[in-house]
């Protein structure tokens, strides 16, 4: 049996948004070692997700049997769109389920809504991804990042991210003209958060995707900053740390023909 | 115009 309690229904209601629109259906793998994982690569295959909800992140979680739970991501939307921000959140299914149960408990009030969501066999392609080094990784506020996938977006289908020792430049041309933002490391001791911090093995050019890098800032709303690891010629990991655990997007680069 | 590329090119399906 699966039994997660959610502090705040506030959490799982931000993880389902940023990846929806990205991802329809997903399994959802549960274990009592490593909370909630979750794969799953969108239909174009250009964007691959990595969730993971350490038990950490729940207030109570046990899980008897490893278990997956597959979601149909938009009904988990609208379920989820029931509950108030604030409430516990309860996901509940038994050893072999067909379906999730869904409580929201009211802290201040004595309401318990329940709802309950039909599961779905999901045969999906899992791709093995190996821990690497990369040639550099950004971390910069999470809001700033958004504002630039979102303005540049208007330029271009592209947007070409350029890393040097000095700065990260990003850069966007298109019918109407070109343009271009770049930033400067720089240390606030008073809101470490609005740092923006490089480290660099070596300086690196990639381009991707302006619509996907749309679907990723989606996640915005679920951390205040955002680490970005980009190596030449390879996917780029963009990550946002949950309380206890992480949601990551894998997003591959488009290349001069 | 650069060309998109595909996950798969760059991971193993497992």
């Amino acid at each position: 049996m699966l039994e997660g309690k959610f502090e705040e229904a506030s959490l799982l209601k931000k993880v389902i948004e940023s990846i929806k629109d990205s991802v329809k259906l997903c399994n959802f793998n549960c274990s009592q070692s490593k909370g909630i994982t979750v794969q799953a690569i969108d239909d174009s295959r250009v964007l691959l997700i990595a969730l993971k909800i350490d038990s950490g992140s729940f207030q109570e979680f046990r899980c008897d049997r490893d278990l997956v739970l597959g979601l149909d991501l938009e009904s988990l939307s609208k379920i989820l769109k029931q509950g108030n921000n604030e409430d516990y959140l309860t996901i509940i299914a038994e050893d072999s389920p067909d379906s999730l149960l869904v409580v929201f408990e009211d802290k201040k009030k004595d309401r318990i809504s329940e709802f309950s969501l039909k599961l779905m066999d999901i045969d999906s392609d899992v791709l093995t991804i190996d821990d690497m080094e990369h040639d550099c990784s950004i971390t910069m506020p999470a809001y700033e990042f958004a504002k630039i996938a979102r303005d540049m977006k208007t330029l271009s289908e592209s947007l070409q991210i350029i890393i040097t020792k000095d700065s990260v430049k990003f850069n966007a041309e298109g019918q109407i003209g070109s343009g271009s933002i770049i930033l400067k490391p720089h240390t606030d001791m008073e809101k470490p958060d609005e740092s923006i911090k490089i480290e660099l093995n070596q300086p690196v050019v990639l381009t991707f995707g302006a619509k996907y890098l749309n679907d990723i800032v989606k996640a915005t709303a679920l951390s205040s900053t955002v680490t970005i690891k980009l190596t030449d010629k390879a996917p780029a990991l963009f990550e946002y740390r949950l309380p206890s655990g992480y949601l990551r997007y894998y997003l591959a680069p488009k290349f001069d023909d | 115009t650069p060309i998109q590329n595909d996950l798969t090119e760059f991971y193993n399906v497992a």
